[in-house]
């Protein structure tokens, strides 16, 4: 079962990111990063820590604080043009 | 820095591809020139040949499209997504596909089309993404990619574990991998010349072909494929690049109308498109020789009159390829059709308006025109020596 998250830990994770910004990494980590497509971004929040880890998978491969939170770095890389190969899978 | 754990590769070195869809972004010849010159980033780095094929059944199909396009990743309008390609494999295995919803270039505005293209070509031959910026495999683009050396150390290195080291020495690949012709099993097998000295002053071939944008030689059961733009050669067995030849090769002739080269040994013929030796070997009686000839010292298609000239001996036949019939009134004397040539040709080719004759390691250039030798060369120049 996934591990609990406390609350002001997802608010922090989520704070200041526009639904645009969590549309446009949704759409970004399910197709470079296998992010599974049942999870409506409406309830992202249930289903928080593969979203997060997922972030993570992104900012470790493109050298960046893992943090796992839309940082402005993490969303700059996404909104940059690139191949459409997924970065994890063959 | 890692690429498949599945290692995924073609099984073999010359790998076809043809352009299907092409962008309105750019003048055909100018993408024409974009991707042959992608794929070369690729084969100056490796043992890899890519021959274009204008069939749809390529080995990497490139394609140019919008939004759904047939296959399960539709591409997303201008901007992110520009393109993707499938690792190798049989289908749509290979391909590359291009978002032409983005402005596709040959500069640095928009896309440069050589850069996106050299990259998906990676993916084409069994490559992933890169961790290191400096890789031609990083995901995202980088219009300030140098365009010189686009290959990173780790880039190269890939390729080479996959498509065995760029041939300083010549490589083959069988069950076993990637060796080296000293490979006692090699040596002691039926193949007598470990490996040819192309450098050597006598050299002389048996059969020279046009074949795509290539010109193969060939010499006992060997090949050397060289590129011509490229200054790499490509050498190894023949059944190495063509795994039904198992003999040497007489003759050789290319049909660029139908893309086809045609290989001949003693009273058979293979026909090769791209790079695949299609079905069984066929008789030479079906070019119309009287059941003498047995055998064919060289052959050579002159594009200018649709005809092919076949060399036996000191006589020659003409066969019509437009009505695909031989010329009436053959054989001719060599000698008396060509001035200057009163020998036996081992091999030879029409470039440019002129039939280069290989006699021994000798090369007479014949102005088909002017009817006339206009300069000789030795043979192992066109090896690069």
């Amino acid at each position: 079962a996934p591990t609990s998250i406390p609350e002001e830990e997802v608010t922090a994770l989520l704070t200041g990111q526009t639904q645009e910004d969590l549309k446009l990494a949704t759409e970004y980590l399910r197709h470079y990063y296998n992010l599974k497509k049942e999870q409506p971004l409406a309830r992202i929040k249930r289903n928080l820590p593969s979203f997060t880890s997922k972030v993570k998978d992104m900012q470790s491969f493109f050298g960046l604080n893992t943090t796992g939170s839309l940082d402005s770095e993490t969303l700059e890389v996404m909104s940059t043009p690139r191949c459409g190969v997924s970065d994890v899978e063959d | 820095y890692s690429h498949n754990n599945r290692v995924n590769r073609w099984n073999k070195n010359v790998i076809t591809y043809s352009i299907g869809r092409y962008t309105s972004d750019l003048p055909h010849s100018m993408v024409d020139s974009l991707i042959e010159s992608a794929l070369s980033v690729w084969a100056r780095a490796s043992t890899l040949t890519f021959v274009r094929s204008r069939t749809q059944r390529a080995d990497i199909m490139v394609e140019f499209a919008t939004f759904e396009h047939g296959d399960a990743y539709p591409f997303d309008g201008s901007k992110g997504t520009l393109a993707h390609a499938f690792g190798p494999g049989e289908g749509i295995g290979g391909d590359a596909h291009f978002d032409d919803d983005e402005t596709w270039t040959a500069g640095s505005k928009g896309f440069n089309l050589y850069l996106v293209a050299a990259h998906e070509f990676g993916h084409s031959l069994g490559l992933r993404h890169s961790q290191n910026p400096e890789s031609l495999m990083y995901p995202t683009y980088k219009s300030s990619r140098s365009s010189h050396n686009l290959l990173s150390k780790e880039d190269i290195a890939i390729i080479n574990s996959l498509y065995g080291p760029k041939n300083s020495q010549p490589y083959y690949y069988s069950r076993y991998g990637w060796n080296p012709l000293y490979n006692p099993w090699f040596l002691g097998s039926h193949f007598p010349l470990m490996m040819q000295n192309k450098c050597s002053a006598d050299l002389s071939f048996d059969a020279v072909s046009t074949l795509g944008d290539a010109t193969f030689f060939f010499k006992d059961k060997y090949l050397w494929i060289k590129h011509n733009q490229q200054y790499d050669i490509k050498e190894g067995p023949i059944n190495n690049f063509m795994p039904k030849i198992e003999s040497k090769i007489d003759a050789a002739f290319w049909v660029p109308r139908r893309s086809t080269a045609y290989l001949i040994h003693e009273s058979i013929y293979w026909t090769v498109k791209g790079s695949i030796v299609k079905g069984k070997p066929k008789p030479i009686s079906n070019f119309g020789f009287p059941p003498w000839v047995q055998e064919i010292d060289a052959a050579v298609h002159i594009v200018k009159t649709g005809r092919t000239l076949f060399f036996i001996h000191d006589i020659y036949y003409s066969y019509n390829e437009n009505r695909r019939v031989m010329d009436a009134g053959y054989p001719q004397y060599i000698s008396d059709d060509f001035q200057g040539l009163n020998t036996t040709i081992d091999a030879a080719v029409y470039k440019d308006g002129f039939i280069y004759f290989f006699v021994g390691p000798q090369v007479y250039k014949y102005d088909y025109t002017q009817k006339q030798v206009v300069g000789t060369e030795k043979a192992n120049t066109w090896l690069g020596c």
